[in-house]
């Protein structure tokens, strides 16, 4: 799983 | 993005805005030429606002965001982190140099020394972490950071006789935004897959626990209608 999507928030 | 999370950045942002007004009526109230009443309550008694905890956040958004220029995410994303990281850096810089500012102040009150926090939230996201690059890593102890950041605050309440209500109501907005934050987590976990992110969610759970007793003493002073009081 991308980790990336926990960086889509603030 | 839902609903849930558009909330809580709401909240956060109102946390903010608390803030920059609490400072802004400080600095109003030092530039009239009569001390009026108000004033001079507010001059007289320290702010209860901890600079450590305002420091934390300080460094807690310089680590988070530190791919501000390089991902874009969405406008709102930005010009969000944009705020957070001025008005943070600017809350800072009006207790340390302002000269009005400064003197609401109370040094000798908040002293908690935010420096022991800072390095056990270093290590552990030196140890614990989703990938070892010099990007996760501070990101990583951004949300370790701000999990713990709320404390000199916290203490600095407990030591404060009489919390005026723009402080309770900031450190209230405050805690409410990482709760609506976990409502967001559960609602991702429930509508995308492989949405785990048990770094993010711990750090949330254990930031938004030590603001428990908080809440209770806040609530119970809204219901009985008194002062907000927090037992030394």
């Amino acid at each position: 799983p991308s980790n990336e999507s926990a960086k889509d928030e603030l | 993005m839902n609903i849930f999370r558009l909330a809580g950045d709401m909240t956060h942002l109102m946390s903010v805005l608390v803030l920059l007004l609490k400072i802004h009526t400080i600095k109003s109230c030092a530039g009239k030429s009569y001390p009026c009443s108000l004033c001079f309550i507010l001059l007289e008694s320290s702010s209860g606002i901890s600079l450590k905890t305002q420091e934390l956040y300080a460094l807690v958004f310089a680590t988070r965001y530190l791919d501000i220029f390089t991902d874009f995410i969405s406008v709102y994303n930005t010009i969000m982190k944009l705020i957070f990281l001025g008005s943070s850096f600017s809350i800072v810089w009006y207790i340390r140099r302002h000269k009005i500012v400064r003197r609401s102040y109370d040094k000798d009150q908040d002293t908690f020394r935010h420096f022991f926090l800072v390095l056990p939230c270093l290590l552990l996201a030196l140890i614990i972490n989703e990938k070892f690059t010099f990007k996760e890593v501070l990101w990583t102890f951004s949300l370790y950071l701000e999990a713990v950041a709320i404390l000199p605050q916290l203490i600095l309440l407990q030591r404060t006789r009489n919390i005026d209500n723009l402080t309770g109501q900031y450190v209230f907005l405050l805690g409410a935004y990482r709760a609506l934050y976990i409502l967001n987590w559960i609602y991702r976990y429930f509508t995308e897959p492989h949405y785990v992110h048990w770094i993010t969610w711990i750090s949330g759970l254990v930031q938004t626990l030590l603001y428990a007793d908080f809440f209770y003493y806040y609530f119970s002073s809204l219901k009985n209608n008194v002062k907000l009081k927090l037992p030394a």
